[in-house]
């Protein structure tokens, strides 16, 4: 069996667990931050059979990666003056990092 | 030696937590929470040696398997009318998850 | 790849993160607490490169090894009375838990 770390968003991270409860996956879920940022990300805990591994890779892929997204941003390009106009902007949002560790023994008690 | 992660229900860790230290093993614990049923639980982390691995499981087994209580109800199934009449009924308390990595290297600084 | 877990006071957190963060390696912080004094801690994951564990455990040690510091108490060993007199006292402060796992697997996505 494989332990799976995903260090996830915090917007991302219901939606990931959801995908993976309704996979049939179990997770735990840590409360976590980032050292560089200090802002708070989540930590997703996922024991798996070494045969699901590339399944459950692919649900937190699909669900927390990097990606762009569009936002409406309330200052056009040229502010000079007058009303505001919501103005698209590209921004990058998301994104995860992934580790596994491998499990030796796995009890339900 | 080797890590031990339990995930156990909220309120068999205190217990969990002590039968341990009584028997010399050191525990740390992370509040955590579950993907399905969203309500908070608890992570510990144990740290042993690889032949006090089965002793430290025992106490684990013993202080937060699956179990099941007799708790009173204040319904009586056939709550037709009439005053409430407690009730006992038997239900599952308890669990937990339990899985192991290796440790390669430890040191106390 | 390894996992390198640190188990650290808290007062010794913020700076262990930011030197980790100095060199160039990635932190993740875990709010913890210890089964013994029930006082709280952090729990550290940095994941490195394995030519990089030793680099890291010398920052981690560096930062927050267990040493002695002078703190001024206002009572005086000889407290008979009259008026506090600040005297330095010697006391134990910090002290890191250290373990690694190995990493078999690592994506960002
Ligand atoms: N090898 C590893 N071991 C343990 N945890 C890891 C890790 N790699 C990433 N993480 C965790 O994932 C979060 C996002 O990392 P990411 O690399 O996408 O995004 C990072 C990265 O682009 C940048 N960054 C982080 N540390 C850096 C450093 N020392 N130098 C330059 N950039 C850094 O800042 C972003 C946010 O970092 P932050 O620390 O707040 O939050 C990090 C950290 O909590
Ligand atoms: N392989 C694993 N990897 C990581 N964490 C694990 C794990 N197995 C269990 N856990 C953790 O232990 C808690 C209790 O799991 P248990 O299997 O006893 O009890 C579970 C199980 O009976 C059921 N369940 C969980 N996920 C399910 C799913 N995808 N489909 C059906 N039932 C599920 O709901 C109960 C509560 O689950 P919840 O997620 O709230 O909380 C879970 C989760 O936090
Ligand atoms: N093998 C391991 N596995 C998992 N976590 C570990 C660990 N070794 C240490 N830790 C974590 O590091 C904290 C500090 O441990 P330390 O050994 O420096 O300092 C410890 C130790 O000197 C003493 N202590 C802890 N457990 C003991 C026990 N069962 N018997 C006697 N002394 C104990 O009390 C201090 C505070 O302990 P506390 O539990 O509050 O907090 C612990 C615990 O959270």
């Amino acid at each position: 069996m494989k332990l799976i770390y995903s260090i996830v968003h915090d917007e991302d991270s219901p939606r990931v667990m959801a995908e993976l409860n309704k996979a049939g996956f179990r997770v735990t879920k840590l409360n976590s931050s980032g050292g560089f940022l200090r802002s708070g990300n989540t930590t997703l805990m996922t024991v798996v059979e070494d045969e699901e591994v590339k399944q459950a890779l692919d649900i937190i892929r699909k669900f927390s990666s990097a990606r762009k997204a569009a936002v409406n941003t309330n200052v056009t390009p040229s502010a000079a003056g007058g009303s505001y106009v919501p103005f698209p902007v590209e921004v990058n949002i998301g994104g995860a990092t992934v580790f596994i560790t491998n499990v030796e023994y796995f009890e339900k008690m």
